[in-house]
This record gives C-alpha cells, sequence and structure tokens, in this order.
C-alpha cells in the first residue's frame, strides 16, 4: 500500500519519501527567545499508510541544544490537539504538561483504504529568563 | 549570548510502518 509521512509548520507540511523528516529552529528563533523570554513552535506530523501496514514514528529532540540561547533554555516538547495549544499566549512555564512520551502510532495495522492523512500536532515551547 | 550565532537544530521525525501482529 501507500505510505506518506510529512512534517512542517501547521497547514505547511513537507513529504518526508525517506520516512524521516526535521523540524529547525535557529537564529531567527533564538532572537524571539531572547526578545520575549519565550517560544512556541508548532509542528504537524501527517502520516498516510494504506493496506495493512501501520505507520509509527519517534520524535527526536537534539541530543545536545549547545551552549548558547537554546542551550541556557528550558526546553519542552509534547504533543498538542491543535497548534492553537501551541502559542506563548496559552503557554507558561508553569502550565507545561507532564513529560510524555515522544513517539506515535498514528496508523494502525487494520485494513485502511482511507487516503487522507491522520494529522497530528506537537509543540516545543522554550522559555528563556535572560 | 548572541541570537545571531545560534546554530540549527534539529528535531527529527522518524516513521516506520509495521505489519499486523508487529511491535510498532
Amino acid at each position: 500500500g501507500y505510505q506518506s509521512f510529512a512534517v512542517g509548520a501547521p497547514g505547511a507540511t513537507v513529504p518526508a519519501p525517506t520516512g524521516t523528516a526535521v523540524r529547525t529552529v535557529g537564529p531567527q528563533e533564538a532572537a524571539k527567545l531572547v526578545r520575549d523570554g519565550e517560544l512556541a513552535v508548532p509542528v504537524q506530523v501527517d502520516s498516510v499508510s494504506q493496506g495493512n501496514k501501520g505507520l509509527h514514528y519517534v520524535v527526536s529532540p537534539p541530543e545536545d541544544w549547545g551552549s548558547g540561547v537554546f542551550g541556557s533554555a528550558d526546553i519542552a516538547l509534547f504533543p498538542v490537539a491543535s497548534p492553537r495549544d501551541c502559542r506563548t499566549e496559552v503557554l507558561s512555564p508553569q502550565s507545561l504538561p507532564e513529560p510524555s512520551g515522544l513517539e506515535s502510532t498514528p496508523v494502525p495495522s487494520t485494513y485502511s483504504t482511507s487516503t487522507g492523512p491522520v494529522t497530528e500536532h506537537w509543540c516545543l515551547y522554550a522559555s528563556h529568563d535572560g | 549570548l548572541d541570537p545571531a550565532a545560534e546554530p540549527v537544530h534539529a528535531i527529527t521525525f522518524t516513521s516506520t510502518t509495521f505489519r499486523p501482529g508487529e511491535q510498532p
């Protein structure tokens, strides 16, 4: 059957034919984090697996955030129901969910002819006290 | 801390498929 895995900003996922995709943060996000003291980066994951193959994925943050802005920030990565739940207006260091597994099985291995993707959302939230 | 000197960090999403009876 047909499989597809796509990751990106909400509404702008990019297909990953190899099955591995990345969402990056860099200088632009670091500047926002320093300026605002916090940062929320929503990530959308679209999964399709037709036939009787299920699809499972693992989310891996960097092993080392380095010694810069992100390295000195408090960082959380967690699933959210919608991108609206991944905004600095609704998040705070005190309101973060308990750490959960960084993996998901959006498509079970029961037979599926569905052509539409199963869409899931993740949130990277960082706070920095300057 | 200089945000302009921040390296690019990647959050990686790795998918696998599995068949019925297999552990995902």
